[in-house]
């Protein structure tokens, strides 16, 4: 039997889409599409907890609501989509 | 569905649009097909019309572009974001721009248009025969002058059809030379060029003189991709180059080593150590038809759905058989109300066509014929004419080795046989004359191939173009307060099983007759079924129980294996 690969990550040229890891994928993808957006409210900006952001998008997915970044939420972030966000700014 | 905060929306029903841009990978007028098709799709339901502008300002601009491309939302190169569109208004509202990192088809692999040869413009057929050997992309071989072409019918050899495909040596698209092919070499700043390049550019997108001298002439025009061409990276365009030398490592093929992402690579030189050039490998890429239907529901004013099968679901999947979901169009009926009479004619494509000198560019024998100009097709989608849209079907029941769907005059056919396809619709009257249009439940006889058909109280029996009845059900001994059968099950030895609320009866179909110890209840005998189910059919050893769209399938040991969808379980949707 051979050696596992292993498996070295290299920085294509001009290539957009870095190596990232999975809790930095999240976060931008919650900002991005609107769920973790900040609020104003009398001009006091607070975040939208990360929990609370992640159930809304597993609710908008038809994922399972856990507010856990799981394999299910992770695997459905990582699919093609609208670039239009999905909560209204 | 969702609207857009403030319900934005247009303030007239005729919408314009123009097409900014093209993308190389597909043949222009195809892509004009994909919008015009995409544009259908919102008017077969509104009152909306879509005319296409040529110049000047059109509600709905479309345009494509890499990366930073002139919004504050660039795109993020290959696959992720696919596309975004703008809620109705002036300016960039209303427009829709389209990420050209992307490789955009009709959603199953290169979709390849030819020019002259003798197929009349035909799509490529892949894989074809050619001298004995299949191809599975575009090809030079056979030919002198580096001209991919392929066939547009399986078998070169026996059919002798084919055209040619995109390439800068046939023509290029976009720029100033009104498609004119590309000349090598050429001179761009006082450096020869001996292929299209990106170089004077910032967006990336190849290009090439088509004079010998540009910055004499200033003659250029954009290159089309080859279906072999790597896709984004820093080598757009060029072919994968085999083999290639990766960290060391030699690869005969494309591969994901180096990336976390799981996407396929390959090196356009022998060297990637050496040289750094790279591009994806082609895959299947995206439906430019559905992303542009999606973008311009959002173009005339539809947010994103929550439903997993409405068009406005955030996320891309494909559909072959595409029909607009019941929520896509309560969305763009609450902005634009439904349409009536008549619809408009469709908008066409541009068909102009540079023409080639036949003698100068092919050198083979075979006839030559200029492309036809093209005609956009949009055929009407009868949403009551898709099985794929039907909720509920009154029968399902296999009947000579094909599972048939039956409902409201029609039925469908479910091959076992050519991959499951389903053919249809057919009127009901065409093939059993004597049924009504609502057939409640069916089945063959397995031992007489006689078919019994049920609508109501009355029964009707097939064989072959025969009929008996109408006659009661009485007939059979089921009881008089029955209202209708509405499943049946094969058991073997000319017994079936009939279902009707929550009970059922085992026909002893010989004898026509009820056997004893019958109605049981349907839940006592198939514990863990709906005991409302509107359809029961037996389907390859499984018996299914439908209630609404959904199935419950028991097997042989009466065990729920399976619950899910008629539609796309059963169908193939």
């Amino acid at each position: 039997w051979s050696h596992p690969l292993k498996s070295t990550f290299v920085t294509f040229p001009s290539d957009l889409v870095r190596n990232i890891s999975d809790s930095q994928l999240a976060e931008n993808y919650l900002k991005k599409f609107g769920y973790l957006q900040t609020e104003h409210r009398s001009g006091f900006q607070s975040m939208v907890s990360t929990n609370k952001a992640l159930k809304r998008m597993q609710r908008q997915m038809g994922l399972e609501e856990t507010g856990v970044l799981d394999k299910a939420t992770l695997d459905v972030m990582k699919q093609p989509r609208c670039g239009v966000p999905d909560v209204a700014n | 569905y969702q609207t857009f905060e403030g319900d934005l929306k247009w303030d007239h029903n005729d919408i314009t649009y123009r097409i900014i841009n093209y993308s190389p990978d597909m043949e222009s007028s195809l892509i004009d097909d994909a919008f015009a098709r995409a544009f259908k799709v919102w008017r077969d339901v509104t009152p909306l019309t879509f005319t296409r502008l040529f110049e000047g300002t059109a509600d709905i601009m479309i345009s494509f572009g890499k990366a930073d491309h002139g919004d504050p939302y660039p795109f993020d190169g290959k696959d992720g974001l696919l596309a975004h569109a703008y809620p109705p208004g002036e300016g960039v509202q209303g427009d829709a721009h389209f990420d050209d990192d992307e490789y955009w088809t009709l959603g199953k692999g290169p979709a390849v248009k030819t020019r002259y040869g003798n197929a009349d413009g035909a799509m490529c057929h892949f894989p074809f025969n050619f001298e004995g050997k299949s191809y599975t992309t575009c090809t030079t071989d056979g030919r002198s002058d580096n001209l991919p072409w392929c066939a547009t019918t399986a078998d070169f050899d026996k059919d002798k059809k084919y055209g040619f495909c995109p390439s800068e040596l046939l023509y290029t698209f976009g720029g100033n030379a009104d498609g004119a092919k590309c000349v090598f070499p050429f001179i761009f700043l006082g450096k020869e060029y001996d292929s299209c390049t990106t170089d004077g550019r910032s967006d990336e997108y190849r290009w090439c003189a088509t004079t010998d001298n540009f910055d004499k002439d200033i003659k250029y025009g954009f290159c089309p991709s080859r279906d072999t061409a790597v896709i984004g990276g820093n080598s757009e365009g060029e072919p994968c180059h085999f083999p290639f030398v990766f960290l060391g490592e030699t690869y005969d093929a494309c591969t994901s080593e180096g990336r976390g992402d799981g996407k396929l690579w390959c090196s356009t030189t022998d060297n990637y150590d050496d040289d750094k050039k790279w591009g994806f490998c082609p895959d299947k890429g995206y439906s430019l038809f559905l992303v542009a239907a999606h973008e311009f529901g959002h173009a005339l004013g539809l947010d994103h759905s929550n439903i997993r099968d409405a068009l406005m679901y955030p996320m891309y999947s494909y559909v072959e058989k595409f029909s607009l979901h019941k929520d896509d169009i309560e969305g763009i009926q609450f902005l634009y109300g439904s349409g009536t009479g008549p619809g408009p004619t469709p908008p066409q494509p541009e068909t102009t066509t540079p023409y080639i000198d036949p003698e100068e560019t092919v050198t083979t024998k075979e006839p030559q014929t200029t492309v036809p100009t093209t005609t956009t097709t949009t055929r009407p989608v009868d949403p009551t004419k898709d099985a794929c849209n039907v909720a509920e079907f009154d029968a399902i029941t296999m009947i000579e080795g094909e599972l048939h769907f039956f409902k409201a005059g029609l039925y469908w056919k479910k091959s076992s046989r050519n991959a499951g396809v389903v053919s249809g619709p057919f009127p009901i009257s065409e093939r059993w004359p004597a049924l009504p249009a609502v057939i409640d439940t069916a089945f063959e006889d397995l031992l007489t191939k006689k078919l019994y058909f049920f609508s109501g109280t009355r029964f009707w029996v097939y064989t072959g173009k025969s009929v008996l009845g109408p006659r009661s059900i009485e007939k059979l001994g089921l009881p008089n307060n029955i209202q209708k059968i509405e499943g049946a099950v094969q058991r073997g030895n000319g017994k079936v099983l009939l279902f009707s609320g929550e009970n059922v009866w085992r026909l002893n179909v010989k004898d026509q007759n009820i056997d004893q110890g019958y109605p049981r209840f349907t839940d006592v005998m198939f514990g863990g079924v709906p005991n409302d189910s509107h359809d029961v059919f037996l389907y390859k050893g499984h018996i299914y129980f439908c209630r609404d769209r959904f199935y419950w399938r028991m097997n042989s040991r009466k065990q729920i294996d399976r619950v899910g969808y008629v539609k796309y379980d059963v169908l193939n949707c």
